[in-house]
Parts: structure tokens; sequence; C-alpha cells
């Protein structure tokens, strides 16, 4: 009885502006994967062409790693970290726990990307977050890919990287997404944008 | 399941951004807890695109740590939205570990802390209940005693607001403050943020780790998650 009234934490951590770096446009779409026509389908791509981008990641250390991790690994040691020029996530389902399909699937979806953005092979990150043990639905997933780069669903406006942060989310009841300018020592202004999602199966110890 | 990306237009090696994105983890997303569970999914990626005209930053270059630590920090923002996220969570709890022997030593006992079901729900019911802490402290799967010493231990709850005092000692050197302000330690534990604060006395290293309270919530929310 004394435990605290629940709070509007929509209205506290989401904010309503934000900073983006240069050189990137996202898209999201309600691709059907989730019953209630929510969004749950989006791609970040790099459109910067001035230098070869450089990537990063970390993963889960859970002995049973989802196909869309070992993908990801898989394109990263292949590139070393360059080149990575698009990431591609849905919610609604892990694919994860499904086997040697799982793996396909992963796989096409990045290939699917891959292809969108020009055939290069190797560019492209995947992730996936929902329900454990049960298979992409790849149709859906498919159609939802190539009407994003078909119509040209990107933008780089604050929406859009609201709506690609909204995508990713499962149970959180709100999107996190910030963004902040910083300064080097010889004065030059970057920026940092990052989304996460996340609300419980959380405590991660990833390498 | 924790997913998230971060992404820049500063030129960084891929060298140096896997270095960075490693340092900023361990520190950041590694040091959270909702409810134990790991994933089978987590991942936090990071895109350096170059697009602004400067030097590449590298491991040796003047940038590198500047660049490191305000990684760091964005990381930290951002895996600290995840935590005031925790399901049916009302409480954010900042697990503060000082002066430990080893930094790892440290980290294993915010971990535990953090982790422990019934610190966290003596958290939601607001009961300044250090027994559960000491608790979690002594099964922390530590590799050896070093950095634990019964007779040095402290434990306070720390206020986040501007009230009062800030710092409430529920167990100094060891030996549990019979006097504790239970109206004060109430006021303390009503707020939706606050501070456990262990201080091991056995060496200069410190660890923090993010945490919140278990909610009836978080039951109702994760008994039919498939369906």
């Amino acid at each position: 009885q004394r435990a605290a009234k629940s709070i509007d934490k929509y209205a506290l951590y989401v904010p309503q502006s934000g900073v983006f770096p240069k050189g990137f446009k996202v898209g999201a779409i309600a691709s059907g994967v989730k019953k209630n026509g929510a969004l749950d389908l989006g791609v970040i791509v790099n459109t910067n062409k001035s230098r070869l981008s450089s990537a990063a990641a970390v993963f889960t250390t859970n002995k049973f790693k989802a196909a869309p991790v070992l993908a990801s690994k898989q394109v990263l040691e292949a590139v070393r970290g360059k080149g990575i020029n698009a990431i591609v996530v849905n919610s609604g389902c892990a694919n994860s726990v499904t086997g040697e399909l799982g793996m396909a699937d992963a796989n096409e979806m990045v290939s699917l990307v891959n292809t969108q953005m020009g055939g290069t092979p190797n560019a492209t990150l995947v992730m996936s977050t929902g329900v454990i043990g049960q298979r992409l639905q790849m149709d859906k997933i498919t159609n939802g890919i190539n009407k994003l780069f078909n119509e040209n669903r990107f933008g780089a406006h604050f929406e859009d990287w609201l709506n690609i942060t909204k995508s990713i989310c499962t149970t959180d009841t709100f999107p996190k997404l910030i963004s902040s300018k910083f300064k080097l020592p010889n004065g030059q202004e970057y920026t940092l944008t990052g989304m996460a999602k996340g609300a419980g199966m959380i405590c991660p110890n990833m390498a | 399941t924790l997913l998230g990306f971060i992404v820049t237009d500063l030129p960084i090696a891929s060298t140096a951004l896997n270095k960075m994105l490693h340092h900023a983890t361990n520190r950041s997303f590694n040091c959270i807890s909702v409810d134990g569970d790991m994933s089978t999914n987590d991942t936090i990626c990071m895109i350096a695109n170059g697009a602004i005209e400067t030097q590449e930053v590298k491991e040796d270059s003047e940038a590198f740590e500047q660049v490191q630590e305000q990684i760091t920090q964005f990381a930290q923002r951002l895996a600290q939205l995840v935590v005031r996220d925790g399901e049916g969570s009302t409480k954010f709890v900042t697990v503060n570990v000082q002066n430990s022997l080893t930094f790892d030593d440290a980290k294993i006992i915010a971990e535990s802390i953090s982790n422990s079901m019934l610190v966290k729900t003596a958290l939601y019911g607001q009961d300044a209940n250090w027994g559960r802490i000491l608790c979690a402290i002594g099964y922390a799967k530590l590799d050896n005693l070093k950095s634990l010493d019964e007779s040095k231990i402290n434990v306070s709850f720390i206020a986040t607001d501007d009230s009062e005092p800030r710092e409430l000692k529920l167990v100094v050197n060891g030996v549990p403050n019979l006097n504790v302000d239970e109206e004060r330690a109430s006021q303390i534990l009503a707020l939706n943020d606050l501070e456990i604060k262990v201080d091991l006395g056995t060496g200069s290293e410190t660890a923090q780790f993010w945490t919140c309270d278990l909610t009836r919530e978080y039951v109702t929310i994760n008994g039919d998650y498939r369906s």
C-alpha cells in the first residue's frame, strides 16, 4: 500500500526534439508481425560516401545465441568492422531458438537490405526482438523491407528517428531516444544519437 | 531483451571504435538489471560514418580518451532509460559500491544487490531492509574475500533530492544502526530515484549498477507474454 504510484514515463523521458548525425536516414513500418498493427520493422541507412564507415558491436554471452546475433557477428567479422551501411531490426519475433531455418531468415533479411542498397555484400547488420521460439513471418518482413526502400520511406527528421525507435519496442512503455552534440579538442563538433529498447529480461552481459 | 544502436558522424577507426564500445558497454549496459535475466538477443552496435570533415580518431589520437569518455557517459544515459522502463517499476535505484579492493569485486557486489529479488521487493514496499542488502553482499560470487571485511562495511541510503540529511546510515563499520530514523527512511524510500551506498572500506575502487524495484505489475506483464 505504501508503494509509489506509477508515473507517466513517456512524458518524462521521451524528448520532443533532437540533434542527429549527418549522413544517416531512418525508416520504420508496420509490417504486420506485431498483431496490433504497430511499427515493428526499422532500417537505419548510412548515406555518407566520403569515407568508409566503421562499425562495432557487443553481443549477448547467452550460450543460446539468436540467429540475428550469429548473422551480425559473421558480417562484422567478414569485413572487420568496415563498410557497414545499414542495420535492419524487427520486433514482435526474436528469431531465437529457430535453428537453421531461423539462420536462413536472418541472412535473408541482411541480403534483402544489401540488395536494396546496391548489392554490396556484408554491409548490413540484423537484430530481432520479441517472442522466442517462433519463426519470423518472412513474407511480411520481406514486404516491409521492400516497401521501405521502394517507396523511399526514409527521413532524417526527429519524427523519423522517434518512429524507428518505436519500431524496436516490445513491452516498453516509452521509446528510448537520446542525442547530443560534443566538441573535440580541436573545436570540431560531432553528434551522437542513441536508441534502445528493453524493459524486461534485462541483465545484459555483452562481449 | 536489450537492443540498441549508437550512430555518429565522427570518423573513428574500426579498431578504436571497437575498443570504445567495449569500454562504454562495461560501464553502462553491462551494469543494469531489471530482473536478472539475460536474453538470447542482447545486442548493442555502433556505426561511425565519418560524415564530418575532421581527422579520423584512432587509438593513439589525442582525442581518443575524450571521445571514449563521451561515448561512455552517453551510453550510461541510454542504459539508465532501460532501467527506468523496467517492467512495472516505480523506482530507479543507483547501487554505488565504494572503496573496494578491486573494481571487479565492487561490480560483482553491486550486481548481486541489484539482482536480489528481496532487495527489489523491499524497495517497492519502501522498507529500509538493510539486512537483505547485507545478505546479497554476502552471497556475491567473489573469487575471494579480500574486498570484504565485516568490521569495515558501511551501508546507507542516499536521498537524490535536495532534502537533508542526504545520507541515512543503516550499517556503520559492520554494526547495524539501531537508531535508524524510520521517518527519514520512509521519506527517502518514497522518492522515485534513490541510491544505495555500500562502502567496503578495503580499497579505493568504485563500481555502479543501476536497478529498479520489483512490482506486482512485473508479474502481470510477464505472466502471458507469448499470447
